[in-house]
């Protein structure tokens, strides 16, 4: 799976999930990949997002919208609600993978509870990072 | 007017040790080349859609991740493909499952957005749409990669002989007649 979140200069953000799915998968089975709200979901009063892991489980933990919900009613920054979707909730569900998120103001957000994510950004700065494993 | 830009190309067991030099420079290199094509974009005052949109079609257009041209193989022999996309400013979102035939399902997924009452297209259906969007199909073929193949015979390999050990347990545990009566 692959993602894409964007902020532009208007103060829109964006965001976009593809994937080529599961190996060996059956029985015409679908992700979280194009499920809003499970592995992808965008608000400009929030943040943008986009997840990779194990499908089942971001659907059942409605990830992305849940990363969202926490800005937006718990008024949680965009790194604890981040954190604690993956990190614990995501866990406890039994799930693996981790999300990419960014917020209005730019901040960046990268969790990720299995070996490594391919993952990077360019950040309000303009510095570019590439990461791959923990 | 801050911009900035995210990208991921999957998780999973990445380790170190099973990456070779010339595979970690190669995603690195592509991973860098999706960041910057969708900052150009933001730059030079496009929208954060349209720095999604090509920053994911970079990745789509490469073997190295699970999406577009690097896409898994299914149990039947086939790759199909999932894409999703939402605009944070009216909350509008497109998506397409399981598609066979769309180079980039990214930019499907944006055309159901704004070209359709709809949410999230599948199947057939959302290639009619594509086919009626002018959008590029490809041959099937085109996903093919020696790697994702050979990754979908391992797996079946170990599905086999999975099977296989679960019919010798089976078969160890059910009792004979003559033991039937030991397990009540």
């Amino acid at each position: 799976t692959v993602g894409v979140v964007a902020l532009d200069k208007e103060g829109n953000l964006a965001a976009g999930t593809s994937t080529g799915g599961l190996t060996n998968k059956r029985f015409g089975r679908i992700g979280d990949s194009p499920i809003i709200g499970a592995g992808n979901y965008a608000n400009n009063k929030t943040c943008a997002v986009s997840g990779t892991g194990h499908g089942e489980y971001f659907i059942r933990g409605v990830v992305a919208y849940d990363i969202s919900a926490l800005m937006e009613y718990k008024g949680m920054s965009l790194k604890e609600a981040a954190e604690h979707v993956v990190m614990k909730k995501l866990i406890d569900l039994g799930g693996s993978g981790g999300v990419i998120a960014l917020d209005h103001d730019g901040n960046i957000a990268m969790p990720f509870n299995t070996e490594g994510m391919y993952r990077g950004y360019i950040d309000t700065n303009g510095k570019m990072v590439v990461k791959i494993y923990k | 007017s801050k911009i900035a830009i995210v990208v991921h190309g999957g998780a999973g067991t990445i380790r170190k040790a099973n990456m070779t030099e010339e595979m970690e420079k190669a995603y690195r290199a592509k991973l860098q080349e999706a960041l910057q094509t969708g900052y150009e974009v933001l730059k030079n005052g496009g929208s954060s859609l349209d720095a999604v949109e090509k920053a994911i079609m970079v990745m789509e257009d490469s073997p190295l991740f699970n999406a577009g041209k690097g896409a898994v193989f299914t149990s039947a022999g086939t790759n199909e493909l999932d894409a999703s996309i939402m605009d944070g400013k009216t909350l509008n979102a497109g998506a397409v499952a399981a598609v066979k035939r769309v180079k980039n399902p990214i930019k499907l997924a944006r055309l159901v957005m704004e070209k359709s009452p709809h949410v999230l297209l599948s199947g057939e259906g959302a290639e009619t749409f594509a086919k009626e969007q002018g959008i590029e199909l490809v041959d099937p073929k085109y996903f093919y990669t020696k790697r994702r193949w050979e990754s979908l015979q391992r797996v079946k390999k170990r599905e086999k002989e999975s099977h296989k050990q679960s019919d010798v347990l089976e078969k160890n545990t059910i009792p004979s007649p003559d033991d039937a009566h030991k397990f009540g």
